[in-house]
């Protein structure tokens, strides 16, 4: 479906139903965790959202008429945001712990047994509670997440560290659109047009609080890969990869 | 290495017409 001419509501709608499921973790290991241990399960679970994130991505209205490059470029650039900001959008009602999956609830403490989490952890906890002094609704969730993907990658030729989109204006008409959503979202909330302004401001800045931890999320799941302790699942490995070879 | 073989799982899931999921 394409997404030009797409009314507010539409996007909306379709952006709700394209949610993925809250996965469960199974594979439970025993506590107190262990470097290594939970270091398994958290990537074991990044690795499945990795699958349900696509398929995700494409329920995106206009996202499948985009050349495959692009489709993987965008993926590649905004895959640890697009986790770390549903991270965080499910824990928004639990304050001190990160839910990982329904069966794998971590506070901030049991972080430290893994070098250099707990500073990601801490990132993670106060931007959720960011979220929740925001009073965040599921329509402006969705939309923030869609514009995490689209915009991730849409100007990274500026900086030289991807190959150009073939069709950046494509990402740019899906980002307007998106953007007109959450804008019109927020435009029914009965509050002044100064607020509903400054609450657009405010979604968005956050931005770049997930764009900064993504990169520190990156850098230390490269760190663990390069120690070797643990393994790695293959479509996890590929992304990761991804974000080296740029 | 062409871009196909340097992401092979990521193009398999994005071009299969069946759900990423089910192909999973």
């Amino acid at each position: 479906s394409s997404i030009a001419g797409m009314p507010p509501d539409q996007v909306l709608l379709v952006l709700q139903g394209a949610e993925p499921p809250i996965l469960c973790a199974r594979q439970k290991m025993s506590r107190p965790y262990t470097e290594v241990t939970m270091m398994a399960m958290l990537t074991s679970m990044a690795d499945k959202e990795l699958v349900h994130m696509i398929a995700w991505a494409k329920k995106l209205p206009g996202f499948v008429q985009l050349s495959l490059h692009d489709q993987v470029q965008l993926l590649e650039s905004a895959w640890l945001e697009v986790l770390m900001i549903g991270l965080m959008w499910r824990s928004i009602h639990c304050p001190g712990k990160l839910i990982f999956a329904q069966d794998l609830i971590l506070d901030r403490d049991e972080s430290t047994c893994v070098e250099g989490m707990a500073e990601i952890f801490d990132m993670l906890l106060a931007t959720t509670s960011r979220f929740r002094l925001l009073k965040l609704k599921p329509e402006e969730f969705v939309c923030l997440k869609a514009i995490v993907l689209l915009n991730s990658g849409a100007f990274a030729f500026c900086t030289s560290t991807m190959e150009p989109l073939h069709d950046s204006t494509a990402v740019q008409i899906m980002l307007d659109t998106i953007t007109d959503a959450l804008v019109h979202y927020i435009s029914q909330s009965g509050c002044t047009v100064q607020q509903q302004s400054r609450r657009q401001a405010q979604l968005l800045l956050l931005l770049t609080h997930i764009r900064h931890m993504s990169n520190k999320g990156m850098e230390h799941l490269y760190s663990i890969k390069c120690k070797n302790t643990v393994p790695l699942y293959d479509l996890l490995l590929e992304m990761l990869d991804a974000h080296r070879l740029h | 290495t062409s871009l196909k073989e340097k992401h092979k799982i990521l193009h398999q899931l994005l071009q299969n017409s069946t759900s990423p999921v089910d192909l999973a």
